[in-house]
């Protein structure tokens, strides 16, 4: 991604949609600008408001054909399709659609342009992001079809759009507290403050713990704590979504299998497979397709000494044993066989330095340690938090 | 290579083509004055090979199918390069 110098310096930032496109209508031409607005707003702590164009916002928007009072002409089909203004006053941010365009909206590939589409692009660069040269980005400056139905940001103009306003919200905030919220003009869509990002050591229980390419990641709700390698402090909180955007609603579980260079995350009833941060095929699925009739695993470790993953869930105090492609057919079974262990875990993981000779349970802010060659719990109930987080 | 290329295509498409990477911002507007041309035929196949590079193909520094494919293509008219803001210049709505 390519960014400029100079983001927004303020949370709230209005736009007004001063005409529409008649092949969209008025209600369409809204929908797709106003929800183009969202799926920034969704990665980045910005509010949008939607104003009357005579209130001198921030963001003017409008459909107009060849010259427009600015010096770059549109040129009638094709071509241009639209430009945008980078952040700053007057004219900074205004984003002007080619009225000449084939605009439609959610009707697939070589449909016309989609403006949905087109106005995410557009106001990428109204928030300060240039031309990517990553082909699959949004930002990239050929039009390409994304599905918008199920529209998923890429990860290149995640990555983009946080390192200008995800410090930008740290630096000028207390990192510790969302910047209290100005009174609203007109009542948004949801005034519900968000939550201020978790404290790692005022936290009195985990969804999810691993080593990932051997930094341990700690996953609470939306956000992730991570510790590199040979450090002892973590950093965060970060988005989940600025590594994995398909999980900006958190996970229950995760483990990696180094074998396989797979990074496996599950949420509810379904599985993500990842190489690194790269989402692989056919993910997400349900987990009956591993073999689990029904959903959500709380808790999942790889074992480098048989190289199976073992599965666990906590309310039934169950475990799965997953070699290639399903569980195994014995399975579930009681996880008194851990003897020792917590039966609802949060949380498992392995690889403590490299090493895979013991498995950590966690369960809230305690942590048990297994043996797993001895076949027997060693340590129990340690406080994860004195140990492990060095509050 | 680019004398070639140049001779192979018309010279609408080459002018299409040199007005594309004038507006995007890989070369300079005023490299399109003719005495200068010649003189920078190679920041052309450079600048040519530079938008290759940025479109994700392959970096020949020739006009070929598939760079003057990806020209014709609706886009952005947003400059790709960061130096040559064209669309930039005004303040005032």
């Amino acid at each position: 991604y390519v960014t400029v110098g100079s983001p927004w310096q303020k949370q709230l930032i209005t736009y007004s949609i001063n005409n529409f496109t008649p092949k969209l209508g008025k209600k369409l031409t809204h929908e797709a600008i106003d929800n183009a607005f969202k799926v920034w707003s969704s990665f980045v702590p910005l509010q949008f408001d939607k104003v009357d164009a005579s209130q001198n916002p921030d963001i003017v928007t409008f459909f107009a054909e060849g010259f427009h009072n600015d010096n770059t002409n549109f040129d009638g089909v094709g071509g241009y399709l639209a430009h945008a203004f980078y952040p700053g006053s007057g004219i900074g941010g205004d984003t002007h659609f080619d009225g000449a365009e084939p605009w439609t909206l959610h009707q697939g590939p070589n449909k016309g342009n989609d403006l949905f589409l087109v106005a995410v692009h557009e106001l990428g660069h109204a928030l300060g992001l240039q031309h990517s040269p990553d082909v699959k980005a949004i930002m990239a400056p050929v039009y390409k079809y994304h599905d918008t139905k199920n529209f998923v940001l890429p990860q290149d103009d995640i990555l983009g759009i946080q390192s200008l306003y995800g410090n930008f919200w740290f630096k000028l905030f207390d990192s510790t507290k969302p910047p209290r919220r100005p009174a609203a003009t007109q009542p948004t869509i949801s005034s519900i403050p968000e939550p201020s990002p978790p404290k790692l050591c005022e936290l009195s229980n985990y969804d999810a713990i691993s080593f990932l390419r051997k930094e341990l990641y700690i996953f609470k709700g939306k956000y992730m704590w991570r510790r590199k390698r040979g450090k002892t402090s973590f950093s965060g909180p970060l988005m989940i979504s600025s590594f994995w955007p398909q999980l900006k609603n958190g996970v229950d579980a995760v483990y990696e299998n180094p074998t396989s260079n797979k990074i496996v995350f599950f949420k509810d009833h379904l599985f993500w497979e990842f190489r690194g941060t790269e989402l692989l095929p056919q993910s997400p699925r349900h987990v009956r397709h591993i073999g689990m009739q029904n959903g959500k695993v709380d808790a999942a470790v790889w074992w480098q000494r048989n190289g199976k993953t073992y599965f666990f869930k906590g309310n039934c105090g169950y475990y799965w044993r997953y070699g290639v492609g399903r569980v195994e057919e014995d399975y579930p079974r009681s996880i008194s066989v851990w003897n020792g262990a917590p039966a609802n875990v949060d949380a498992a993981f392995s690889g403590v330095d490299g090493s895979h000779n013991f498995t950590y349970f966690v369960k809230g802010n305690k942590y048990w340690v297994f043996n797993n060659w001895e076949i027997k719990t060693v340590k129990t109930s340690l406080s994860f938090v004195d140990d492990w987080l060095k509050c | 290579n680019h004398v070639k290329s140049r001779t192979k295509r018309d010279s609408a498409e080459i002018g299409f083509a040199e007005s594309y990477l004038v507006n995007y911002g890989y070369v300079p507007p005023d490299s399109l004055q003719s005495g200068r041309a010649n003189a920078e035929l190679h920041s052309w196949s450079k600048a040519l090979a530079e938008m290759q590079k940025f479109h994700g193909l392959p970096q020949t520094g020739e006009f070929d199918d598939a760079t003057i494919e990806i020209m014709k293509k609706p886009r952005c008219a947003n400059p790709d390069k960061v130096s040559v803001k064209t669309n930039l210049k005004r303040k005032k709505r």
